[in-house]
């Protein structure tokens, strides 16, 4: 990681990058991004979400975007949400948002450095760079490539994926890339008819993950009926996260 | 995938080699991948799993294997779990199961393709493939040089996990791998205290997926609280679950 860091576009003057990794899918890394953004986007700060999730890319579809990302010779322009963020992904550079993208490591490193390269970001306060699951291609390229303030960690309850968040803390180590915090999402849920918590991934390890990796745990996120909703109709923007809206804080 | 297929190692012989595949993490590929083995095992048949996941395997800690794997002259021995599975992973590899592997494409298609030649399976009925998420270096590599009969594919009812899974089945099609069939996994979860049915990820969608997809729909799995215990305790074999079984036949 005593690579150089690539520079960004002449035409964007991006202040600070964070990137939101877990190592282990599914935990809601792109839904906690999207968060992030949405926040940030509400107090009045410029910014935007590089989806490096390359063959996996769901932040387009969060945010409810079914534009294309139009490609001139000064460079590549970002879509643009309701609220203004400026959005980057392979998804939008698709004819159709489930055609696959069959690509093997370099192209998939190719790809997230010209996100960062040639995309005109334009002004921006907070880019946040949401990464596929695993410690391969995608997030070695984005922590050798991109200068990082620092990750911020998504769990989940259940011990399979505080093993795989492991890695994914272990790694930033090795890369010399500070950690943020530690988000744990998926930590309970409410029965809407008789109020019962559910445990439904067992119950919350976040804190102690947090305090054995040596690294601020950030807070909780329950299971949502309504985001995953809001997420599939592509209407993230509407929902609010008192946690998330603390964090940024 | 017109290449030739790998040949395996002179001291193995598979019969069946099958794929189990999502595009989208944390939808429980894994588990399903596991219960698909515990159902074969249990019907008397001898079962191998291969965990094609090098950067976020689960698959030892999921059948409570801590042992390592024995690398000889003659090939690499896999760990055998209590109902007599064979398991390969990277994590039988390492020295702790949370230490991260921090590959690029070309050293992850090498491991799986190893796992294929090198690992001493002997007699098996069915190889079980985990495929991790995304459509890039390692379901490739098992598409392009492992002899697949098929794919199963697992989603889970969110329109996200929908989009993604269908990269996937039209990756399969363009490497010429047949689909055996779509199983949705963690369709509804049923409140313990006054049995209320939670769709916490939304109307189930499997079906109508699968018929949009032309493949056949094998059924879907509840949530279930019981499970994600047994998989964070390595006790999976201890698991039951009739839809699997149904599958088998
Ligand atoms: N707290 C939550 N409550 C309910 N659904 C959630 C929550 N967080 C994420 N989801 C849903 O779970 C799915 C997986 O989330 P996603 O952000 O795509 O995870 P990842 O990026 O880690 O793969 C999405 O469909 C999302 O809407
Ligand atoms: N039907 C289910 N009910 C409850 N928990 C489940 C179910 N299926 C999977 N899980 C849990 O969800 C987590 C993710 O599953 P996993 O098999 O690792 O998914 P993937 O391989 O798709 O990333 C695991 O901790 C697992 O125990
Ligand atoms: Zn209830």
């Amino acid at each position: 990681s005593e690579l150089p860091k690539e520079k960004q576009n002449e035409l964007s003057k991006i202040a600070h990058v964070m990137a939101v990794m877990s190592g282990k899918g599914g935990v809601g890394k792109s839904s906690v991004t999207a968060l992030l953004a949405v926040a940030f986007a509400k107090k009045g700060y410029k910014v935007g979400v590089l989806d490096a999730d390359i063959t996996g890319p769901s932040i387009p579809k969060i945010f409810g975007i079914h534009s294309h990302a139009e490609n001139f010779e000064f460079g590549i322009l970002p879509a643009k949400t309701q609220l203004g963020i400026e959005v980057m992904s392979l998804n939008l550079l698709l004819a159709h948002e489930d055609d696959p993208v069959v690509w093997r490591g370099p192209l998939i490193a190719g790809a997230v450095k010209q996100f960062w390269t040639d995309v005109v970001w334009g002004d921006l306060d907070y880019l946040l760079v949401d990464l596929p699951p695993g410690t391969g291609d995608a997030p070695l390229t984005v922590m050798q490539s991109l200068p990082l303030d620092g990750l911020i960690i998504v769990s989940s309850p259940q011990e399979l994926a505080t093993m795989v968040v492991k890695k994914a803390i272990k790694m930033a180590s090795i890369m010399k890339t500070p950690v943020l915090g530690l988000i744990e999402n998926m930590s309970y849920a409410v029965c809407p008819r008789c109020g019962e918590i559910l445990r439904i991934f067992g119950p919350s390890k976040g804190e102690e993950v947090a305090r054995a990796m040596e690294i601020p745990f950030l807070g909780t996120l329950p299971i949502d009926a309504r985001l995953a909703e809001l997420c599939d109709k592509g209407q993230i923007e509407t929902y609010s996260s008192p946690l998330v809206k603390d964090i940024i804080n």
